[in-house]
């Protein structure tokens, strides 16, 4: 590829997300401004479904995302996870930049933050992500990220807990370790 | 997941990452994408990395971390993502995941763990000697 700056680099066929990234630069906005536009592009425009609001529900049929940001000069970070009912992620990754020490806020109080910081508080899911996950639910649950558990979950829904046998092994091992075998 | 590396004309680096993660995630878990040094890395004196796929995995071995310091050291932009796709298959051979790579100088690069289905991987990439934003392609390893 010819050495040439500068330059944006996306991941997948994200055409709108690139173009408007290109198009902050090319007005005067910075590396940090292009980032946090053109990743926003696709939080509006949902790029495959894997980004934004309405897609990937989990197992509570709820929609949450994760995004970061990164100032290769300074060596800041901004980042959130597990975010709820906020739409625009990573511009409150960029606030977590500008307003505060931290470097990564998570869950419903990533979500308090974001709506001190002006960002609207919304409901995340759609009616196609409200559909894919009622056709989860009724596939057994299927696939999920769940192993040892009962009932088995390769078959079956939850709640899933540890098998018995596995727990009752487990404390004497426990109370074995504690009396005889020590550092 | 949406990865993103920009470079600016004085060399200055960004990189970020946006997604809603794994479907039918269990409730709580989070993946790669807001993890420095997994989802995405960027540094001026070296370069900018970003990551996507199986989020559960990648973040095990700081892939956007790891092809930045390729490039400080002077590896290519492609062989420098090459490499951690590298690194990871050795521990998990079938996994999802692809890294983009650009180095201070505007050269950049991409790629993909093979596995069946997936066999290329498409990003974009815009840059003057381009007329408009680009799709590429680079098959995977």
């Amino acid at each position: 590829s010819p050495a040439a700056l500068p330059v944006v680099v996306n991941t997948w066929a994200f055409r709108k997300a690139a173009e408007t990234a290109w198009r902050v630069l090319q007005l005067g906005g910075s590396e940090l401004d292009a980032v946090e536009r053109g990743c926003g592009q696709c939080e509006i425009d949902q790029c495959d479904g894997s980004v934004g609001y309405g897609g990937s529900p989990d197992e509570s049929g709820e929609t949450t995302l994760d995004a970061m940001i990164m100032d290769g000069n300074t060596m800041e970070v901004g980042a959130v996870a597990d975010l709820r009912h906020v739409k625009n992620a990573i511009g409150v990754a960029r606030k977590v930049i500008e307003h505060t020490k931290h470097t990564l806020l998570v869950g419903e109080s990533a979500s308090l933050f974001a709506v001190r910081m002006g960002f609207p508080y919304e409901d995340l899911t759609t009616q196609k992500s409200l559909l894919m996950y009622s056709k989860w639910l009724n596939q057994n649950c299927q696939p999920n990220y769940w192993k040892n558990v009962v009932p088995d979950s390769s078959e079956s829904c939850g709640p899933y807990k540890r098998p018995e046998k596995i727990i009752y092994k487990e404390e004497l091992t426990i109370s074995q370790r504690s009396i005889h075998n020590h550092d | 997941t949406i990865g993103m590396v920009v470079i600016g004309e004085n060399g200055t680096v960004a990189s970020g990452t946006s997604t809603n993660g794994a479907v039918h995630k269990i409730p709580g878990r989070v993946g790669d994408s807001p993890i420095t040094g997994a989802g995405s890395y960027a540094d001026s004196t070296a370069g900018g990395a970003a990551a996507t796929g199986d989020g559960d995995i990648m973040m095990r071995f700081l892939p956007s971390y790891q092809a930045v310091e390729y490039m400080r050291m002077g590896t290519d932009p492609a062989v420098a993502c090459q490499k951690v796709i590298s690194r990871i298959q050795k521990y998990a051979p079938n996994f999802f995941g692809a890294v983009i790579c650009a180095n201070t100088t505007g050269s950049y690069g991409a790629a993909c763990n093979k596995i069946p289905g997936f066999t290329q991987f498409h990003f974009m990439v815009s840059s003057p000697s381009l007329s408009q934003p680009t799709e590429k392609v680079v098959d995977c390893i």
